[in-house]
């Protein structure tokens, strides 16, 4: 199965 | 004070066309580079980031930078009773809870405006780091949304994959599989039915459909779009409009478990 990660772990919040 | 001044109002409906089933409510950010907006969808899976250059605007005005809180789906039913050839004028009051758009005919006959209430809106803004992309691919707006569509009848992943020859779309169903390769060409007769692969290394990700469709929403805003992917980074999707700014939409990629 593949999961499905938040935009968030890849962009951090400023 | 605000006010803002687009000739067509066709290109701002197209806009929130493109976004409002994506997000419910956004802010909108105004200041003297233009008017901007940064939101996810709710499950905060993709991101949109829009931006419409002032000098693209007929008249900018922005006293100082502001940002409000609009439910676009309200927005895109106001827009809608605009004409595509009606000049539209954005207007706000500093500290005023109200926006008003203003749409004039083109012959001045018919003026209307519409006042829409404006919300506060928690959002949080992240910073998108400048990144230089392993595969970059701009192909045809309407072929890739084509594609996108296609695919998602079949299976509810997409895989994508560039290669020096050119670019892989591919699905896997309960009915079965998928998969499209549009070669790279640039010997076509019109400019926009193009497809050109600028690579480092070749690169396979895997997509959600359903948000690969929602983002072809704004294929009426450009001829090409602009497919940028590395591995570790979400894909950005990107509708290039013509002396106005953009349309990017970013998503993270699935990841096997």
């Amino acid at each position: 199965g593949s999961k499905q990660p938040t935009i968030t772990s890849f962009f951090s919040k400023l | 004070m605000l006010e803002l001044r687009l000739t067509q109002a066709g290109l701002l409906k197209k806009v929130l066309e493109s976004i409002k089933d994506l997000v419910t409510d956004a802010n909108f950010d105004c200041s003297a580079t233009g008017f901007s907006l940064q939101a996810m969808d709710s499950s905060h899976v993709a991101l949109v980031a829009l931006l419409l250059r002032s000098d693209g605007f007929e008249h900018y005005r922005c006293d100082h930078n502001i940002s409000m809180g609009m439910n676009l789906g309200n927005m895109a039913k106001m827009l809608r009773c605009a004409s595509d050839d009606d000049t539209v004028t954005i207007k706000a009051d500093d500290g005023s809870d109200t926006v008003t758009f203003m749409f004039e005919s083109p012959s001045q006959d018919k003026i209307s405006d519409y006042e829409m209430k404006l919300m506060d809106i928690d959002s949080e803004h992240l910073g998108i780091p400048e990144a230089e992309y392993q595969a970059i691919v701009r192909m045809s707006a309407s072929e890739f949304a084509r594609i996108c569509k296609d695919l998602g009848t079949i299976g509810d992943t997409v895989i994508i994959s560039v290669t020096k020859e050119g670019v892989q779309f591919s699905t896997k169903g309960d009915i079965g599989t998928a998969n499209i390769i549009c070669r790279k060409n640039t010997a076509v007769d019109k400019k926009e039915e193009a497809t050109v692969i600028e690579m480092a290394e070749p690169v396979s990700l895997t997509f959600a459909s359903r948000y690969l469709i929602a983002f072809t929403k704004a294929t009426p805003l450009a001829g090409q779009v602009t497919i940028s992917m590395s591995y570790d980074m979400p894909i950005v999707v990107e509708y290039k409009m013509e002396t106005m700014g953009y349309m990017r939409f970013y998503l993270a990629p699935k990841i096997e478990e």
